[in-house]
């Protein structure tokens, strides 16, 4: 199963 | 005082169009420097940013730091209302802004129209992007990449990226079958706009939401060329570079729980 995760977790 | 012109006013209409599908509310965060907007999507896995430079406008006056927030759909509306020859000057009053005043004019000038776009308070939180060394870095026709993003999509709804050095590849695979198309690069000095370029630091291997590739590729009309950087683990860049500033898309990977 994939997943996205946020902008965020990636760009603080 | 606010107040920028733009003789192209057309690009305001199509930059609105690139942004509009993606973002309901954005803050047009107006400085010495130009317009920038940073948004999100709703479910926050998008981002959109658009840098818009002074030197774009003529003229362009903004003499402190101050943001517009702005229902886009709202602006649409407004901005349905100019023709596509329009000179467009938006205005504002950078202390007070509760409307964004837009005034179109016709080439010849005989026909000027006035609109006031009531402003709201939007609490939007603005992420510092870092400077990233993408492992592939590849330009190609916008047009290419629009046509390859709405053909997967007959196939899958997720798309795989592989980036080599000689080649890039996009993959599909969903209930009906499979589908792929590969890019070689190809320099035509003549036509540039034409040109696929690759350059790679590391291979890569990267799946995405096809519906989103697709909304991004709503800027195509803004230039000939697409710019496409991935890196392992990072967001995809997708950006559409124009005279006057650009436009940045980024989109979160799919990955592996």
């Amino acid at each position: 199963k994939l997943k996205q995760k946020t902008i965020a977790e990636y760009f603080s | 005082m606010f107040e920028a012109r733009l003789t192209q006013g057309a690009l305001l209409k199509r930059l609105l169009d690139s942004v509009k599908e993606l973002v309901t509310d954005a803050n047009f965060d107006c400085s010495e420097t130009g317009i920038s907007l940073q948004a999100m999507d709703n479910s926050h896995v998008a981002l959109v940013s658009l840098s818009l430079r002074a030197e774009g406008f003529n003229p362009y006056r903004c003499d402190r730091g101050f943001s517009l927030g702005v229902n886009l759909n709202s602006l649409n509306k407004i901005m349905k209302c100019a023709g596509n020859e329009d000179v467009i000057t938006l205005k504002a009053d950078d202390s007070s802004a509760d409307s964004l005043c837009l005034l179109f004019e016709n080439s010849s000038n005989e026909r000027v129209s006035e609109y006031e776009l009531k402003l709201m308070d939007i609490d939007q939180e603005h992420l510092s992007i870092p400077e990233t060394d993408y492992d592939a870095t590849v330009m190609m026709p916008s047009a290419e990449f629009q046509r390859i993003c709405r053909d997967l999509m007959v196939v899958s709804e997720s798309v795989t990226i592989d980036v080599s050095k000689d080649e890039i590849k996009f993959t599909a695979e969903g209930e009906l079958g499979t589908g792929n198309v590969k890019l070689k690069p190809t320099s035509t000095i003549d036509k540039p706009e034409e040109s696929i370029t690759i350059e790679l630091g590391q291979t890569v291997s990267l799946q995405f939401s096809l519906k989103y590739l697709s909304n991004f590729t709503r800027g195509t009309p803004l230039s000939d060329q697409v710019m496409l950087c991935l890196s392992d683990n990072m967001p995809l860049l997708v950006e559409y570079k124009m005279d006057i500033g650009y436009i940045r898309y980024y989109l979160a990977p799919k990955v592996g729980d």
